[in-house]
This record gives C-alpha cells, sequence and structure tokens, in this order.
C-alpha cells in the first residue's frame, strides 16, 4: 500500500458526504446502496463514520461528470480513466468523481459502481495506488466478486496506518483528541505504564492517553495516544529514545515499534526476541538510553538486561537483579527515562533520581509536576 | 549521429498511447519538438520501466505486449507515482 506524498488525513472520524448527481445508468436507490456499501468497506477497519448530507457543503463531494468537468483532469470517454479522487482536504479534497461516459451497474456486467467507489474512497482517506494485484486500491479495474466484500489485507493496513483499527474501548468520534481524562496529576499514588522523553519533551503514558511535557510550554497537555499515532495500540509499557537519531522505541508485549515524531517506522512491530531476549521475557516493564555509553537498560520483573545499540546486541553478563546493582528503588522498575544526565526511575507511586554512572540514588521525589 | 534505439521503431500508435499514459501516470515530461531525441528516448524507457516494476511486469523498459495491454485496462485516473 501507499500513502499520498505527506500522508495527509482527515483528523477527524465524522465525516460528512453528497451524492451531488446520478448517473442514469442505474436506478438512484441502487447508486445510493452501491455508494453506502463502499463507504462500509474503510468504516468497518477504522474508527471513521460517514454520514450522507443532502445539501450545502460536506467534505466529500460525490458526482457523475463526463469529459472536462472543472478541474484538471478531464475524463477520456468510454473505457480508459473510469473515476478519480482527491486527498484530504479542503475543498476539492476528498472528493470523487466518476467518468459518466463509462457503463455502471450494480453487477459486474458494466463497471461495477460499488467497487470503483471503494477504491476511489480510499483516495478521498489518503490512500495511492497499491502494486499488490488484488488490492481494491490497485489502480487497474479487476472483476471481483462483491457479494460479501471482504476488504484485502494490503487495503486494511494501509487504512490502518493512517486512521487505526476500530476498537469498542475507543471514545466515540465526536470526542476531540485532547479530552481530558479524569486522572488528577497530583494524586499521591500516581503511576505510569512508560515514560520517555521525545524531541525535548516527556512523555508519560498512562492507558489510552499520553502526557506531553514541554520545557516551553507551562502544564501537562494530555492526549489520545490514537491522535499521535493513528495505527498504534494502547497499553505501551516501556519507551525509550534514542536522541541523536530522532529514535522512540514502544514496547508492548512481545512487540515493539520505533516512530520518530509522529511517523510510525515500516517493518514495525517486531517482536522483541529479536533484539537478544530470552522467549521466556513476555514483556518489558520499562527501559531507558544512556547516551553516555549508547546502551539501553530494559527492566524486566526483578532483573535487567542491558542492550548495547552501537553493536545491536545484548550484552553478556545479563540480566542481573536490580536490587544489587541499583540499591533502594526496590526490585522492580515501572518506567524510566533519561533526562540531563540523571535517570529517573518510577516504582509504584515513588520515583528516583539516580546517578547514571554510580547508579546510587540521589534523592527520592515526591511528585514529577510541580505539585 | 547517434544510433536511434529500437523502440523508436515500434508502432508509432502504441508509442503515442504509451507517451500520453506515462505522461498522465508516470509523470513523463515530453518536450514538443526534442531536440535531443536520444535523451528523450531515455526518458522513456526509464518511465516504461518504472511502470513496468509498480505492476510487477519483466522490466525491460520496452514496450513488448505485456506492458501495453496493463496500459489499455481501464482504471483510476490517479497517477501511481507522486501526487
Amino acid at each position: 500500500f501507499r500513502t499520498f506524498p505527506g500522508s495527509p488525513r482527515w483528523t477527524k472520524t465524522d465525516l460528512k458526504y453528497r451524492i451531488l448527481n446520478y448517473t442514469p445508468d442505474m436506478e438512484p436507490a441502487d447508486i445510493d446502496e452501491a455508494i453506502e456499501k463502499a463507504w462500509n468497506v474503510w468504516s468497518s477497519v477504522t474508527p471513521l463514520k460517514f454520514t450522507r448530507v443532502y445539501e450545502g457543503n460536506a467534505d466529500i463531494m460525490i458526482s457523475f461528470v463526463a469529459g472536462y468537468h472543472g478541474d484538471y483532469f478531464a475524463f477520456d470517454g468510454v473505457g480508459g480513466t473510469l473515476a478519480h479522487a482527491y486527498a484530504p482536504g479542503k475543498g476539492i479534497g476528498g472528493d470523487a468523481h466518476f467518468d459518466e461516459d463509462e457503463y455502471w451497474t450494480k453487477d459486474l456486467k458494466g463497471f461495477n459502481l460499488f467497487l470503483v467507489a471503494a477504491h476511489e474512497f480510499g483516495h478521498s482517506l489518503g490512500l495511492g495506488h497499491s502494486n499488490v494485484l488484488g488490492s481494491l486500491m490497485y489502480p487497474v479495474y479487476l472483476q471481483t466478486e462483491t457479494r460479501n466484500y471482504r476488504l484485502p489485507q494490503d487495503d486494511v493496513e494501509g487504512i490502518q496506518t493512517l486512521y487505526g483499527p476500530p476498537t469498542s474501548t475507543e471514545p466515540p468520534a465526536s470526542t476531540p483528541s485532547t479530552e481530558t481524562p479524569t486522572t488528577d496529576i497530583c494524586d499521591p499514588h500516581l503511576t505510569f505504564d512508560a515514560i520517555t522523553t521525545l524531541r525535548g519533551e516527556t512523555i508519560f503514558f498512562k492507558d489510552r492517553y499520553i502526557w506531553r511535557q514541554s520545557p516551553h510550554f507551562p502544564g501537562i497537555e494530555q492526549n489520545l495516544i490514537s491522535s499521535f499515532w493513528p495505527g498504534l495500540p494502547s497499553g505501551f509499557q516501556a519507551a525509550y529514545e534514542i536522541d541523536k537519531k530522532d529514535q522512540v522505541f514502544l514496547f508492548k508485549g512481545n512487540r515493539y515499534w520505533l516512530v520518530s515524531g509522529d511517523s510510525v517506522h515500516p517493518d514495525f512491530p517486531r517482536n522483541i526476541h529479536t533484539l537478544g531476549f530470552p522467549r521466556y521475557v513476555k514483556k518489558i516493564d520499562a527501559a531507558v538510553y544512556d547516551e553516555n555509553i549508547k546502551k539501553t537498560y530494559f527492566f524486566v520483573g526483578d532483573k535487567y538486561w542491558r542492550y548495547d545499540e552501537v553493536t545491536e546486541s545484548m550484552e553478556k553478563g545479563y540480566p542481573r537483579r536490580i536490587s544489587v546493582d541499583f540499591p533502594r528503588i526496590g526490585n522492580k522498575v515501572d518506567a524510566a527515562f533519561q533526562e540531563k544526565g540523571h535517570f529517573y526511575f518510577f516504582h509504584g507511586s515513588k520515583q528516583y533520581e539516580i546517578d547514571t554512572k554510580s547508579k546510587k540514588v540521589i534523592r527520592e521525589m515526591k511528585s514529577w509536576f510541580h505539585c | 549521429f547517434p544510433v536511434v534505439p529500437e523502440t523508436e521503431t515500434e508502432n508509432e500508435e502504441d508509442m503515442q498511447f504509451a507517451e500520453k499514459y506515462l505522461e498522465k501516470y508516470y509523470k513523463l515530461k515530453t518536450e514538443a519538438e526534442p531536440i535531443f531525441k536520444m535523451k528523450n528516448s531515455k526518458t522513456m524507457t526509464d518511465k516504461i520501466q518504472e511502470m513496468q516494476e509498480f505492476f510487477r511486469l519483466k522490466v525491460t523498459g520496452e514496450l513488448d505486449s505485456n506492458t501495453l495491454e496493463v496500459m489499455k485496462q481501464p482504471r483510476c485516473g490517479i497517477p501511481d507515482v507522486g501526487q
């Protein structure tokens, strides 16, 4: 699959479409059904919801037109180009045009409107063409069985890279991405799933949310994880940044992802065992990169491993016990990050500032947010 | 004078069709009156290769029958490369 350059996508999940006119080739009711079914193809695998409007502006305007029709891309009569659609954006962005000179049908006698519409709506949502034969976003029209149509996996992966999967635990579509969770940042029993630095900010992961703390702005900004990385799950358990490479690694269960800002690197997720963990390790509790020695500490249960980021291999002599090498912090680390030459380890609701060289606790902190 | 590549001797109609196709879907740039015919021909070959790679055809850079057959199939109007 491919997205358009810059990966434009809609930033809201509630989208409106309007059918501006009908082709005389089909009954209007059949056209309505084909269009609605085409939208269902995408709404069933994303958090997106499509509502038809009958007047005024809509995000996606759908029309049947022939030859030159007011944009720079004229249609060409019978055959050749069947339709086109525009990437997400204002004005003509998202709109879909169908060549009226083609013979549109609800079966396969002509060009099946449902199939072509579903393909064009993929463009309206931000997908480019795929070179996977059989995928919906393959550029050439292929006659495909439309009864019980199932979106091919390549298309599912493409659209979920842009918008993420549908989950029943997601909040309603109308909820803005900056929805404030009910957790009090000064709650003395506050705990976090994972913490990392990211481009100068500190990112705290808690359930479905990330809390951003920036040195340039006051306060804490709380957002859904999916608003930054739509294709990623929530519930990350560990995270760390290699600042000079602009890389942040996110861990959940036995998988990990690599992101740079809000871009997710391809070829991820990978299995944590590719890093050199033994098979009995099922998840990572916390991770922190030491930029002085270019090694990453991985905390699992009451032990920790150390990974050499230069040789990309786990160091020999590990795992070692946390309580032996990091005295006073207990036998577990829930979250960790490095800032200004110190480690910060979180164990339950306790926070420790640690000297990276001696691994000794400098101070125990009561709160991270100046409470 | 430089030798004209074999692609230049193929069916002129097919070549014109392919040129239009590649302009539309693969950002082929053509000059109205090419000064260096060989240079233009190389660009066409590159674009044919690009199209063959996309469609997982045998990459020859030549307008063979398989390539032409794919080009003539009804399709979406969005380019396969760029925007």
